[in-house]
């Protein structure tokens, strides 16, 4: 469902040109869990960013689902990744005037889906991301792994089929990283595509399938014996 | 060189009151070498804020070298902290229009330090820290570990007599993270008063003397046997 094909992304910073990602191809089926692990600096976020449809490629094909989204307009990109993908950015990019249940419940409210509804959902997202008593904080009335949890909960909201983790643990200790991750692992049993960007080697380690990134190249693609 | 006695810290939201430090009696003496350890919200960054003197206790004292700070005006807070303490926020807090370059300077150049030496101390820093080659991006021109480099880089430019660092390792891979401590402990070596919170007990578990907090409470402090 995800086919990357001859993908090359290039930042220009000056005269200095930055090979950020270099010839990916990489083939995604629907309901993999996939984890993505490489140094710091060695293009992750990037890729993970233009599979979101969040950057586009200097060169090269992105097909979702059996379409060219690769030229889709910035609208058009918007409204795919509306439907089909929730993301979880490494540095979270929550509304700093809304609450923490507010910030959750953004998307459905773009979406249209009724306040009852709304409300039914984000109350058990609060209590499953044990953001109990934290729901009217802002984030700046929040720790660093509430707001990331809060990030992570509002990827979840709509249902997408496709969820994108940019280090969804980096800023919680282990009990709580684990909670998140049977939550995000729970998804993914139940068919969503997971994508997972992580430092942490225990936590890349459960995916089925893994890669390693260097340089802005996969240099490996293991699936994990069943 | 750090007395906290009786230390309280609560955070009013609408009509909820949030205990976030409770009854904190902490003794650290000059060149200690401390990890600080908990689950998410348990207060470990509201702790550290406290110590470097970006935040004010509700209740009880904080004396630092000798003399109480706690009822320092807000610019003679800024003054302490700009002499002694270099500071790694555990979201940063780079100046977005600054080259990572000069985000390392800044401190320098507000201490009136000669361009000259601002030149070789922030070089040197550039090349400690990984960083050759993004000296003239901007933090959205860099990836997460390479901003979390910086503020560890600007943190050390004063070579301040205690650095607190609030999950410095987060959005590192192993071997970067590797590096960044061995920079950090070889100024702790060197004799600066060395604070780190973090969620990796890898880290954590180097640290002389290793402290845990609970809901707002030091559960156990150990000193590692020798
Ligand atoms: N907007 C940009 N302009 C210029 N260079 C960039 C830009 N964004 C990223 N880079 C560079 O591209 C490379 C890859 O960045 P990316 O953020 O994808 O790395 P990463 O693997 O996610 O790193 P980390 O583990 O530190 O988060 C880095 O060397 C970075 O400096
Ligand atoms: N400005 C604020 N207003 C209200 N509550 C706050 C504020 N800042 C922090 N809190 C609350 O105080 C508690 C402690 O927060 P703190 O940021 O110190 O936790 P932490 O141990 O650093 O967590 P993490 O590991 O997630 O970074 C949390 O429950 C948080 O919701
Ligand atoms: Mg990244
Ligand atoms: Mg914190």
């Amino acid at each position: 469902m995800i086919r990357l094909e001859g993908i090359q992304r290039i930042f220009q910073v000056g005269d200095q040109a930055v090979h950020a990602l270099r010839d990916i191809d990489l083939s995604i089926g629907a309901g993999e869990y996939l984890s993505i692990m490489g140094p710091s600096g060695s293009g992750k976020s990037t890729l993970l960013n233009m599979i979101g449809l969040l950057d586009r490629p200097n060169a090269g094909i992105y097909r979702l689902d059996g379409s060219d989204v690769t030229g889709l307009s910035d609208q058009e990109q918007a409204r795919v990744r509306r439907d089909k993908i929730g993301f979880v950015f490494q540095f979270f990019h929550l509304i700093p005037r809304l609450s923490a249940a507010a910030n959750i419940e953004l998307p459905l409210l773009l979406a249209g889906v009724p306040a009852d509804q709304r409300k039914t959902r984000v109350d058990q997202l609060i209590v499953d991301f044990g953001l109990t008593g934290r729901e009217t904080h802002r984030p700046d009335q929040l720790s660093g792994g509430q707001r990331q949890r809060v990030a992570i909960a509002r990827a979840t909201v709509m249902k997408p089929s496709v969820i994108l983790a940019d280090e969804p643990t980096g800023n919680l200790d282990r009990a709580t990283g684990q909670e998140v991750m049977s939550i995000l692992e729970g998804l993914a049993a139940g068919g969503v595509t997971l994508l997972l960007v992580t430092h942490d080697p225990e936590i890349g380690n459960r995916a089925s399938r893994k890669l390693r990134l260097v340089d802005g190249r996969i240099v490996a693609d293991e699936r994990a014996s069943s």
